[in-house]
């Protein structure tokens, strides 16, 4: 119905602003109607104005930008309808040092009350999880599964 | 927690029997290029019930079973059991814990279970219909896939609100 | 060495003129999400003829004059000069050191010059013909299009062994 | 003509081949004309085996060895036809500790003979270049370009 859909449409745009302005320490994030007059229909535009700067087409962002409004898009919705598990598959690629922080502290926050799996090359991603999985190749084109030792103050940690 | 525990065996990279066991809070899953990490993305999606090969990275059904290396010979079956807790009575299954297992032979053919007794394809996907797993709702990020979220139409974006209402 | 410069003002997030010197070899460019490194990239294609708003990642060629943030106006003019080495020849001009400016108003006017001579786009874009620069030669790889080198169609991936040969 | 463009598919071909091999460390790569018969018009497809495992379609692939797989056919290419100058953006992300290792000899190696600018956010990448770039926002919004003290001792290279 088209009131399920503007109540949930509303609570996951209030979240996008709150989750975008905690990444990316600031500016503001909209999710808008493209047809206002058809709520059963339309779809859903992107708004991203990172702090300091001023709103505009979210392809004029950069990678990184890009990577983490999806990511405060990704949470947004989680908060309204949190899925029993979230796996995420290197999704901190694009992003500097300074924002797989912010990611990492709000993937730790989520992490308190629902199960995420993520796949990532990043030190600081790996450093905040609880629990390493980890998968090797000792024979070529073969996969298995190990058991990771946790030695968090050895400088590798691949 | 919801996943518990994975074991594949001829499924993609995974030639040999293996097993994950997944915990509560943030899990990191780590390893080299091409060592195996997507393919248990891809595991997990399949024995979910995802039928588009696409998705899957794959052309045909048929290639993900393990199909040999220079030492080893192709393997014939393809099988995911994935051990799932229901504490939080989030599958409409009257049961603390359920494993569900999906099998694709190279000839074709394909076994579905629920708990050890055989389903069809269908009654599998069904058992997770409104739980809100599955590509729509964000809940599995593929590689590559982040830039998507923005880059998408209007329209398929829609479809995800609509799965989270 | 080919770049010897690029001097940027009022392109993009350049507001204020910016000058950076390139060496031979490899240089890395670095700096945080956001900061402009793309944009460079954006401006060389820019100075070089690009026409294709979407290739800049603009929708229309208007979006890459900088139109300002919560503190500054935004300017009406976006211009890029790029100046080149020419000792191997490489350009179809009789000098070792050449320069190129483009520069576009927000009245939609454009203007071009060749070692500050003023020419038509035409004029610029011909001069880079038979060079090997511009995105089929792989000579430009943009921020996520890596992937697509193998993702291309195979029709697509002649074109780039045309202009190799 | 179709012996020139066959001339140059040929060299392009057996480089591919060897930049593979350099890159992974063994395995074999393939370029094919999807239609042998039509020279002319033929597209080219891509062929992939790393080390031990099957020749496969490159779908399969991991994003990591797509990654490297395109670094090998563009270095490939560019035996052929080195441009003036090359500009890589961020062409590592997909890539681990090891490969952006493999990467990196390469790239220096290539370097040695033609201009590199590579975009980039690994701290291995920027380690191994002879010249860094950088460029800051410290007034939000607005660009500038700026010297980087080469500190190659310092923890904090960002
Ligand atoms: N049916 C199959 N049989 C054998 N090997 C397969 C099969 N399907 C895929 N593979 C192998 O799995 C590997 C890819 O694994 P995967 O995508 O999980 O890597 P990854 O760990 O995610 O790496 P990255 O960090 O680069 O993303 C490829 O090398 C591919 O050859
Ligand atoms: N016309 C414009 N006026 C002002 N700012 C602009 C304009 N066009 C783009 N920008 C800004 O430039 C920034 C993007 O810069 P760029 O893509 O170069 O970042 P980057 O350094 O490559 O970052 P990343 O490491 O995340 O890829 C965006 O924040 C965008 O707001
Ligand atoms: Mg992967
Ligand atoms: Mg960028």
């Amino acid at each position: 119905s088209a009131e399920l859909f503007m109540n949930t449409f509303e609570k996951i745009k209030r979240n996008f602003h709150s989750m975008f302005r905690r990444l990316f320490g600031g500016g503001r994030a909209e999710l808008r109607l493209s047809d206002p007059e058809d709520v059963l229909a339309s779809g859903i535009d992107i708004l991203a104005q990172p702090p300091g700067k001023k709103l505009e087409n979210i392809a004029l962002l950069s990678g990184g930008e890009r990577s983490l409004t999806a990511v405060a898009l990704l949470f947004a919705t989680y908060m309204v309808k949190p899925s029993p598990f979230c796996l995420l598959d290197e999704i901190d690629a694009a992003l500097d040092e300074n924002n797989v922080g912010r990611f990492v502290s709000m993937l730790t926050e989520f992490g308190r009350q629902s199960q995420f799996i993520i796949i990532t090359h990043n030190k600081k991603t790996v450093a905040s999880a609880s629990t390493l999985l980890g998968v090797t190749m000792e024979e070529s084109g073969v996969s298995k599964a190990v058991a990771i030792r946790l030695d968090r103050n050895a400088p590798n940690t691949e | 927690m919801f996943l518990k525990s994975i074991e594949l065996f001829g499924f993609k990279s995974f030639a040999d029997r293996s097993r994950l066991e997944f915990a509560d809070g943030v899990s990191a899953l780590l390893g080299p290029n091409g060592c195996g990490k997507s393919n248990i993305v891809d595991a997990i999606k399949w024995v979910l019930g995802e039928q588009a090969t696409k998705s899957l990275r794959a052309e045909r059904m048929e290639d993900v079973i393990f199909n040999g290396t220079e030492d080893r010979k192709a393997l014939n079956v393809a099988e995911v059991t994935l051990t799932l807790s229901n504490d939080e009575g989030v599958l409409p299954v009257d049961m603390p814990e359920i494993s569900v297992r999906r099998r694709l032979f190279r000839s074709g053919d394909s076994e579905y279970y629920i708990n050890n007794t055989p389903v069809k394809l269908r009654e599998l996907r069904e058992l997770f219909y409104d739980t809100g797993i599955g590509k729509s709702a964000y809940s599995i990020m593929e590689q590559g896939k982040i830039d998507q979220v923005l880059s998408n139409k209007p329209e398929e974006r829609r479809h995800i609100f609509e799965e989270a209402a």
